[in-house]
């Protein structure tokens, strides 16, 4: 019997009693779930190394829009593996469903945890524009293990039928949400999280600024696109992979200072932080008095006390707010210097807008969103926002930069959502 | 092990493509629809394990009709509830072995709205 059984829970949608294994009843309730690719079922058609290689990358995608993750496990028994994957013929596997051959049906799912494919199918690698796709037909098979039924939604990967589709496939919004109803929306803390300007030339030579939104954990982040209300695809990414020069891991801030004169991007880190080049997409080594970075904050910005929670840069007012404990610290950049009245309390700078709502302190970041046009303060899984002059039009009576109640993160940025550290290189 | 059933291992020897037998009259069709759900379950099944369920009797006459119909829209046939060239085609179609548990379950159902990507496009490889 599979221990992990014990680990599974009724979902929120029960279904009536006798429905096959497509429906949604059960969930997983553990956070990460184990799978491997049995050695008795590899295929005959593709190496080895390239059909683990498609079902990391199979169930990466699902734990790129939920809150569970998947770890391949080569070691332990395999009675404690959540998940066995493993390709047949006819009869195989001491399955109690036969496959038919070439064609037709090319390959199920038990919700107990074990998906079976066809070998006498022609699976292909993505790359492929021929035959059924491997990376495909397992993303579909592992949405039945997860407890996602069949749906003839257009668009949707859980179409009973293969229908074959460009290599750049991925989970649409409808199955994301689909997933996300049995298991919940990703949450978490950020370290950070940033918009970055970029200017870009078109073939006339003009120049357009663009930005780019991003979040930061640990020692991963994501891009953020706003129009299409998700992360990049294939995101997240180890910081060191695309973030030259700077901490790999645990960012505290990120301050674009933006004025007439000045274009200048810190990373804030402990005691230190570094000057980013954008141009040049690293860290600068040295300033133009050719002292080195990284540099300590005290130097680069007396009067601000580290380490820092966060920070953020206004560019109505020219000044970077610090955020440390309950305080904040309001810092001249012209002048160089904390403002003669600072620091004060967060409470009194930004005061609540409702009683009982407010971070107080300890914030995780602080972050202007040119999308939203507005200042945000984040803590745990929640956020709160800064009114804005537009806000204080349809609400006289908000406080100036005062603070609105407190929503979750993932109700506006969404599917912001770790993987298992084993398939960030995937 | 390979995992092997027969006493002379003959099993274990690279097979000769086998081709899934179409999908070509009545009888496979009522038994492609038994198969995947579209047929109402005998009264008195219950819950049972999945493997250990017997098949759901196949449909035939006004219910073998009704069931066609409803295949038919949500695989966007004309639902003439006849067992035509395009219906057994349908069926014909590579598939996932798992049953389709709601059958009615169409595009425009309760299910979120999907979000369109910028033009329409497709989604830019990752």
């Amino acid at each position: 019997p599979k221990r992990f059984l014990q680990t599974l829970r009724p979902g929120p949608d029960p279904q009536p009693k006798g429905s096959p294994q497509g429906g949604g009843t059960w969930a997983f309730a553990k956070k990460t779930l184990t799978w491997r690719l049995v050695v008795e079922g590899y295929s005959s058609q593709l190496p080895v190394d390239e059909q683990r290689y498609i079902f990391h990358l199979a169930f990466r995608m699902w734990s790129e829009v939920m809150p569970l993750d998947f770890r391949e496990d080569l070691a332990g028994p395999a009675a404690a593996v959540d998940i066995k994957l493993g390709f047949g013929r006819g009869r195989h596997l001491g399955c109690p469903r036969v496959f038919d051959g070439s064609g037709q049906e090319f390959a199920h799912a038990w919700r107990l945890g074990d998906i079976h494919f066809d070998d006498d199918e022609h699976f292909t690698p993505p790359t492929s524009d021929r035959g059924i796709s491997l990376l495909k037909v397992a993303v579909h098979e592992i949405g039945h293990v997860l407890g996602l039924p069949h749906t003839y939604r257009t668009g949707s990967v859980m179409q009973p039928n293969y229908l074959p589709q460009g290599p750049a496939f991925e989970l649409d919004w409808s199955d994301r949400k689909a997933v996300q109803k049995l298991y919940g929306s990703c949450e978490g803390a950020f370290d950070t999280a940033f918009d970055w300007v970029r200017r870009e030339d078109n073939h006339r030579g003009a120049g357009a600024l663009r930005f780019s939104t991003y979040f930061f954990r640990n020692s991963w982040y994501w891009l953020y696109e706003n129009r299409n209300n998700r992360t990049r695809y294939g995101d997240p990414i180890r910081i060191v992979a695309g973030w030259k020069g700077i901490p790999a891991q645990n960012i505290d801030a990120v301050v674009h200072v933006w004025t007439w004169r000045r274009d200048e991007r810190y990373f804030f880190k402990g005691n230190q932080y570094w000057r980013y080049d954008s141009d040049k997409d690293q860290a600068h080594t040295e300033d133009e008095q050719g002292k080195s970075y990284p540099k300590l904050i005290s130097d680069g910005f007396p009067g601000i006390p580290s380490p820092l929670d966060t920070a953020f840069y206004d560019r109505r007012k020219q000044l970077i707010y610090f955020f440390k404990g309950s305080l904040v610290f309001a810092f001249d950049v012209h002048r160089n210097r904390v403002l003669g009245s600072y620091p004060k309390k967060m409470v009194d700078v930004f005061p609540a807008a409702e009683p009982q709502s407010h971070p107080v302190g300890h914030l995780d970041a602080a972050y202007y969103s040119y999308a939203h046009r507005s200042v945000f303060f984040f803590k745990g899984r929640r956020y709160w926002k800064v009114a804005r002059e537009e806000d204080r039009r349809r609400r006289p009576g908000l406080p100036a930069d005062g603070v609105l109640p407190p929503r979750p993160i993932s109700g506006t940025w969404f599917d912001v959502c770790d993987v298992h550290t084993s398939a960030l290189s995937v | 092990e390979t995992l092997f059933h027969s006493r002379d291992r003959s099993d274990l020897a690279p097979w000769p493509l086998r081709r899934a037998a179409p999908i070509a009259d009545l009888l496979a069709a009522q038994r492609f629809l038994s198969k995947y759900g579209w047929a109402e379950a005998p009264a008195g099944a219950g819950a049972r394990a999945p493997h250990a369920a017997p098949p759901p009797a196949r449909p035939a006459g006004a219910t073998l009709a009704e069931t066609l119909r409803k295949f038919q829209k949500v695989n966007a046939l004309p639902a003439s509830g006849k067992l035509d060239a395009a219906t057994l085609a349908a069926m014909n179609r590579p598939r996932c072995g798992v049953p389709d548990t709601r059958p009615l379950r169409q595009a425009t159902s309760a299910a979120p709205q999907t979000r369109p990507t910028p033009l329409g496009r497709r989604p830019r490889a990752r």
